[in-house]
């Protein structure tokens, strides 16, 4: 499904203000397979989430999505890719402020040439699927901090991509609601086979992925030299 | 220090579509006392906080602020009180895009009428506190996540207030820098007698507070009727 190899990703500011994000990273994800992502704040976990979605570009190195390298595309046919490979929930939500929860989930749709009740009649199905059932026609700023990333995760999950890239889907949930996003993120892996990238800074997430990657400073460490491990 | 009666909050949408956020809170909050609210996506803790920090008004019901109704005020007189007294850390942080970390935060200088080289100063000294000595000329995009939450935090206690009204200051950091947070906190409650509120999912921050509140719909339920206790 997904492959980096040599990946580093360098943040230019001008003079010698370079940060370097990301740095020499391989990794390799089978499809239907669950990753887990940690470390420590500023250790490059959306950074790495970003260009493995397409929606940055490596400094150096390259990344594979199921063989095809996005960077050898044009800006169209790789945002046509990413539709069609990738659901991504952002960490800052982005919702549209002016649309209500069932049309952010309902746009998601419009270029896979979905038609409109078809459309709405899945975000509202999807959205119930993440408990938002009775706040279908709030705006993002009628929803709680909670709600909107509910909408976020639903956006990402309605058209049924194979592989969901989740930057703390579960970041601004209670225990019971983040158990119950992981287990309907479970149940697509389980039935559709969907390949799951999961940042997060929980650890009961652990319990939910196949294995975990540990970032720190930009590099991937293992398990053992991992201080918070 | 705070006080809260019969404290409602309805958010009116039209027809029969009204939602009852918050319904009849009663709450005292001593000076210097380190108090947590829990409770499910949805379930208040974000409208709680606001009406308690004067940034909206109560349906029904009262607050008070050191003895002060701030519904008597006009709102010049109101956002003063609110500026001498509260420091506050929104969930979705409200960082200004085109500033950097360090004019962010000294900008929360300005209504204290603190000159310009001290206010960089302090604000310098506050981003160090929270870990982030090295990004003060970084701005908002240019930052994690989790470094943005953590601009959001040293903006709320730059200003030294006697109360700080946080909702989920560490929702979007690791265990480490959440402990870290938690510790400066615990710092300024001692050294400085800072009265705190915190709304937090995470269960490891009953450990750093006195006591906790639960809400449940919007009212308040006691330890032993809270399902998720
Ligand atoms: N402007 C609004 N109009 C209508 N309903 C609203 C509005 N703002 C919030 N709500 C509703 O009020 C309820 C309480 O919201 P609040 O933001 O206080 O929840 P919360 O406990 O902070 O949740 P979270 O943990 O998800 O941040 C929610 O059900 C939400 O949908
Ligand atoms: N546009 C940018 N310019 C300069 N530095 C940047 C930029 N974007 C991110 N950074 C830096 O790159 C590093 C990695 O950022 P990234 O957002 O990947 O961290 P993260 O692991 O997701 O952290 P968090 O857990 O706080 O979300 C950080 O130190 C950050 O300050
Ligand atoms: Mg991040
Ligand atoms: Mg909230």
């Amino acid at each position: 499904a997904i492959e980096t190899h040599g990946l580093s990703r360098t943040y230019e500011r001008g003079e010698d203000n370079a940060v370097d994000a990301l740095v020499d990273v391989d990794l390799a994800v089978e499809a239907g397979e669950r990753i887990g992502i940690m470390g420590t704040s500023g250790s490059g976990k959306s950074t790495l989430l970003n260009l493995l979605g397409t929606l940055d570009q490596p400094t150096t190195g390259t990344v594979w999505l199921d063989g095809i390298d996005p960077s050898t595309l044009d800006d169209d046919a790789r945002s046509r890719l990413r539709n069609r490979k990738i659901g991504f929930v952002f960490q800052q939500f982005n919702l549209i402020p002016r649309m209500t929860a069932e049309q952010n989930v309902a746009l998601a749709l419009i270029p896979r040439g979905v038609d409109r009740a078809t459309r709405h009649e899945r975000a509202r199905e999807v959205l119930a699927d993440v408990g938002l059932g009775d706040r279908i026609d709030h705006h993002p700023n009628e929803l709680s901090g909670g709600q909107q990333q509910r909408v976020a995760v639903a956006r990402a999950l309605v058209t049924e991509p194979p592989i969901l890239l989740a930057d703390e889907p579960t970041g601004q949930v209670d225990t019971e609601t983040s158990e119950r996003l992981m287990d309907l993120f479970a149940d697509l892996n389980e039935q559709l086979g969907l390949t799951i990238v999961i940042v997060t800074h929980d650890p009961t997430v652990e319990d939910h992925v196949d294995r975990t990657v540990h970032l720190s400073d930009g590099h991937v460490v293992d398990e053992a030299s991992y201080a918070g491990a």
